[in-house]
């Protein structure tokens, strides 16, 4: 049975969709079977792993919400152990949809969760929002990794999204946790950003994972060739931090 | 009649708010009369002028469905001829309510319009999404500015929001002009960085607004004391960018 992860942060631009490919493409480098799940309607998660609309006949939201079997949507992807379901601009029409939907909060757990028998770890890229995409990746995940860049806003809206959480676990999803919170595009030389990594454990309860992310320039420029990092240079700074990642998560949950 | 601009770009962590802030503050330097609305229940344009809940009676949600007057949310700043009008958290909540609305596009626009008599330029900060709410932003407004980073992502999603923004214009919004597309956080050492500038301007058809928003670790810290950046150090590189931004505008719009 594979583990559910989404990655999620309201606050954009913080490194969800870069860490959702390169946490995966680890993952699945470390022989683990992964599925990765767009669930921004951007599809910078499909676009950032050399995707095009022609290369698949069916998105996530043809599965949430025109019956199509998650299983005839799953895609190849160039790394090892990877397959993907992409996503289209379609997925912004949902929001709106699954408003008068019969319980709308599920309808992505619905029809996701028979993928679950096939692979070890599910990774959903979420967008930047609280919205009721989000929600139903909250209510399909059975843990939250949450990037944060060690910024004013960033830090900011950490209380609204926990506060989200514990709602969404409250009333739809028992099972829901968070799994970490991830330092990303670290830069060392900035003030800033070393005050809030030395006091990151007090200002927040929950686990913060040991690797930091740090800017590195190999990650701005890989998804330009539609790679994870560790495919484009795997000397990079930023190759061996998401391969750090991908070993922490796998000691977190016993599956060394 | 004052001229309303929206911040807009469904990629998240562009420097919309950043800009949004840095811009209505300039102009409140140069002695224009400026409302800046916060559009985003993240409310960092709140929070990033120092503004916080107990600061406010009302809030744009009040306004856009509490049926509240828009003359009665508006707050002081600390910023000279800089007004705001503030969000919460609540603003999540129009996004599934707006859409059972009859002209559910036209909400914003009716609700602020008023302010137009008071105000030289009202600037919206608008979250990253292209939902409900962006849309009111756009048919609220007059034109749009779109920052963009010079990175992969941010120029991937340029075309997806202009076909938005010609679709409101088609439906609901005969009158909204694209004011020009920002490049932000420049940072002149990385080779990607580079390549999009250079070749911006056959990237995009629309205007590229000669100033260039450098990466400034002064921008990144001012809001943490609820200052612009002008207030906070205005000898940094990011007041001078933001300033020369402000004079340009003007110059575009016979305002000097
Ligand atoms: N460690 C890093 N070093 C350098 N650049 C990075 C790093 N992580 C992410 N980036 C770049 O920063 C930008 C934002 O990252 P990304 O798109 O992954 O964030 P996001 O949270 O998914 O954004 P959105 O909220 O729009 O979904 C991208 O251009 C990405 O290439
Ligand atoms: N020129 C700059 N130099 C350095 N840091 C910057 C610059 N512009 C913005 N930032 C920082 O980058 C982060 C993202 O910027 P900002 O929050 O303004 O983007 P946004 O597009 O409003 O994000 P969202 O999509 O979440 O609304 C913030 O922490 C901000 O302080
Ligand atoms: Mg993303
Ligand atoms: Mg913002």
């Amino acid at each position: 049975m594979g583990k559910i992860i989404a990655i999620t942060n309201q606050k954009g631009g913080v490194g969800k969709t870069t860490t959702a490919i390169n946490l995966a493409a680890s993952l699945g480098i470390l022989e683990k079977k992964v599925l990765i799940i767009d669930a921004d309607p951007q599809s910078n998660t499909t676009s950032g792993l050399g995707v095009k609309e022609d290369d698949f006949n069916y998105s996530l939201y043809d599965i949430m919400m025109q019956g199509v079997d998650v299983f005839d949507s799953i895609i190849k992807t160039e790394v090892p152990n990877l397959d993907m379901i992409a996503s289209t601009i379609d997925l912004v029409g949902s929001e709106v949809e699954l408003v008068n939907y019969e319980d709308r909060e599920y309808v992505m757990r619905k029809t996701i969760s028979p993928a679950r028998e096939k692979y070890d770890y599910i990774i959903i890229d979420c967008l930047p929002s609280l919205g009721i995409l989000t929600i139903n990746s909250l209510v399909a995940a059975d843990s939250v990794i949450i990037p944060v860049q060690s910024e004013y806003y960033a830090l900011e809206g950490l209380g609204k999204l926990k506060d989200t959480i514990k709602a969404v676990k409250d009333s739809y999803n028992q099972n829901l946790e968070i799994e970490g919170i991830l330092i990303t595009m670290y830069d060392k030389r900035l003030r800033l950003a070393q005050m809030v990594v030395e006091n990151v454990k007090e200002i927040v309860t929950d686990h913060v994972f040991e690797t930091i992310i740090n800017r590195n320039s190999k990650i701005n420029e890989a998804p330009m060739v539609g790679k994870p990092v560790i495919l484009y240079d795997a000397s990079a700074v930023g190759s061996k931090n998401y391969l750090n990642l991908a070993y922490e998560l796998l000691v977190l949950n016993n599956d060394k």
